[in-house]
């Protein structure tokens, strides 16, 4: 998955999600085209309800459910802005929380709140802790009966990109995760 | 000569006025950079994951096109950077705001399932996780659809600008960029990757391609410049639609050129929720925007500010109420599923915008993280790990 956010000079804005889900997809080259193409069916084998272990069977047309979220927050009266989004399958939405957490009520900075390490909690409420998380807090919450998971994720693979707009100030950050780098004028 | 004199009066009068009005527009704008810091842009910005998009997104809006036309061109730029994460055989959701109109719009071109698929593809999930390889799994890409839906709603440019510099990208000695380079000697992902078709384009032989080899991608470039040149419709409805279904097809795949043809990027209204002194606009299911509201609404509610993370017990007590409202979110993902495909399931995704549940998830927070799965609502559920 990949994230673009985009601020014009009208102050009009965009934020675009797109997905290949797993690296690489379905690993399925049409090589005439130069296509690679997405393994999106895989995401409903994750769609059932809490009270049933039941996968209700693909609907033709259906959109699997995805986590993908390209959002953009308008305060209008300060005329500011975030448009803001990330990649990361299942921590995309971990991360974009925590990085709206750090830059509109923490005090971080746009870069700094893309950075700052993440936790994750997983489908069985185990929390999962990116690398360089602070020790002291991990310390902390295990001492509240958070309960690690046990399993470590090989790789997190977690990018945000976001623009914030503060009157006339406007400020850009891509994940330097993913060696990103965002562009301005 | 009383003429001539009055002519030059006026002229030094001129330049006067010119030079101070010069010297008040420094001031103001050197007053504005230093008020916004050494970081700050003044009129636009782009936020790829790669700085060369970014500087092809920043490029459009500098050639007067839209945002929309920016992040289009982006992404067609992203699809080869970085093509482990995104391309034409994915699919796309655009959040969009109109700051003449105030108006948020969504434009949802996330893939569907096709008419025909293995009728017992749930049974291979299992197996099949993490990773996800074969054909069985490929859904109808709705990428460049969507690409054209946003430009026919919010483009200013001509659509085959978007695709110019990433074909001369391509055209001029493209390299296979670091992060790329990285994914391909990953040591999960490459026996599978040399076991695919993907072979062909990231391998030398038996040796995967390094960082900075040469990476031309001839049959990508011109798909590019026939898409450029005929719009989306050259693979909806046209000739590249026919040679991709015929070339996935060898390698099991059902999907149809009518699966092709039959496509739509939908067009929704954003979900909208107030959060402090702004309104979130996140993309309704089957995105995941209703549980990223849930989880800032139930977090707004504690009033986190940076002196609360000053002191490290405070930092603790923080995480400590995001790692509980996380879990009571996970046990929402369900109500994701696209309501255009269940339609008993309508709207049930507006409730977790709902401040009333909200309240009832803060009063469930305590100081302990060791409550049932049950208490989350929790039990049940296997991994999420939606993309």
């Amino acid at each position: 998955t990949a994230h673009v956010s985009v601020l014009g000079e009208d102050g009009s804005a965009v934020a675009a999600t797109s997905t290949i889900n797993t690296p690489f997809g379905a690993m399925v080259y049409s090589p005439r085209t130069g296509i690679l193409l997405n393994n999106e069916l895989l995401d409903l084998c994750r769609r059932h309800k809490p009270t049933s272990t039941l996968t209700p069977p693909p609907v033709p047309g259906e959109r699997p459910p995805s986590s993908m979220v390209p959002s953009i927050l308008v305060n209008k009266g300060r005329g500011s802005k975030l448009v803001i989004g990330g990649a990361g399958g299942e921590l995309i939405i971990s991360a974009v929380a925590q990085t709206i957490m750090n830059k509109l009520w923490l005090g971080f900075d746009l870069t700094e709140a893309i950075a700052a390490p993440i936790l994750h909690v997983n489908g069985k409420g185990h929390v999962e802790y990116e690398p360089k998380f602070n020790q002291e807090v991990q310390k902390g919450l295990q001492d509240r009966g958070q309960s690690q998971s046990r399993s470590q994720r090989p790789i997190f693979l977690n990018a945000v990109q976001a623009v914030f707009q503060d009157g006339p100030c406007i400020y850009a950050a891509s994940d330097l995760r993913k060696a990103g780098k965002a562009s301005g004028y | 000569m009383a003429w001539g004199s009055r002519a030059t009066i006026c002229l030094v009068l001129l330049g006067v006025v010119l030079g101070l009005v010069i010297i008040v527009l420094a001031a103001v704008l050197s007053h504005r950079q230093a008020s916004c810091g050494p970081s700050a842009f003044t009129r636009a910005a782009v936020a790829a994951d790669s700085e060369i998009c970014s500087d092809i997104g920043r490029a459009i809006l500098q050639q007067r096109g839209s945002p929309v036309d920016a992040t289009i061109a982006a992404l067609i730029c992203t699809g080869v950077v970085n093509p482990q994460s995104m391309g034409l055989g994915g699919g796309v959701v655009f959040t969009i705001y109109n700051a003449s109109t105030g108006k948020v719009e969504v434009i949802n071109a996330r893939e569907t399932v096709p008419a025909s698929y293995d009728q017992r593809l749930l049974d291979q999930c299992k197996n099949a996780l993490p990773l996800g390889t074969g054909a069985q799994w490929i859904g109808v890409p709705g990428e460049l659809r969507g690409y054209a839906e946003a430009h026919r709603r919010h483009g200013r440019l001509p659509w085959a600008q978007l695709f110019q510099p990433t074909i001369a990208l391509l055209r001029e000695g493209f390299r296979v960029p670091f992060i790329l380079s990285q994914f391909l000697n990953n040591s999960i992902l490459r026996p599978f990757l040399y076991s695919s078709t993907l072979r062909q384009l990231f391998f030398n032989g038996t040796e995967t391609l390094r960082a900075q080899d040469p990476f031309p991608w001839p049959a990508l470039a011109n798909t590019l410049e026939t898409v450029a040149k005929e719009g989306a419709e050259a693979l909806y409805t046209g000739m590249l639609g026919h040679m991709l279904v015929k070339d996935i097809a060898q390698q099991g795949s059902q999907l149809t050129v009518q699966d092709l043809a039959t496509f739509q990027a939908e067009v929704v209204e954003p979900l909208e929720m107030p959060l402090g002194n702004y309104t979130l606009y996140s993309p309704p299911p089957p995105a995941g925007g209703a549980i990223l509201s849930f989880i800032l609404n139930v977090l707004k509610g504690f009033n986190f500010s940076a002196e609360t993370v000053a002191r490290p017990e405070g930092k603790v007590n923080v995480y400590h109420h995001l790692v509980e409202t996380l879990k009571f979110a996970v046990g929402q993902r369900w109500r994701l599923w696209d309501p255009s495909s269940h339609p008993g399931i309508q709207n049930i995704s507006l409730d977790l915008l709902r401040e009333d549940l909200a309240q009832r998830i803060r009063q469930q927070i305590d100081s302990r993280g060791d409550h049932q799965l049950s208490h989350y609502n929790l039990s049940g559920i296997r991994g999420n790990g939606m993309g």
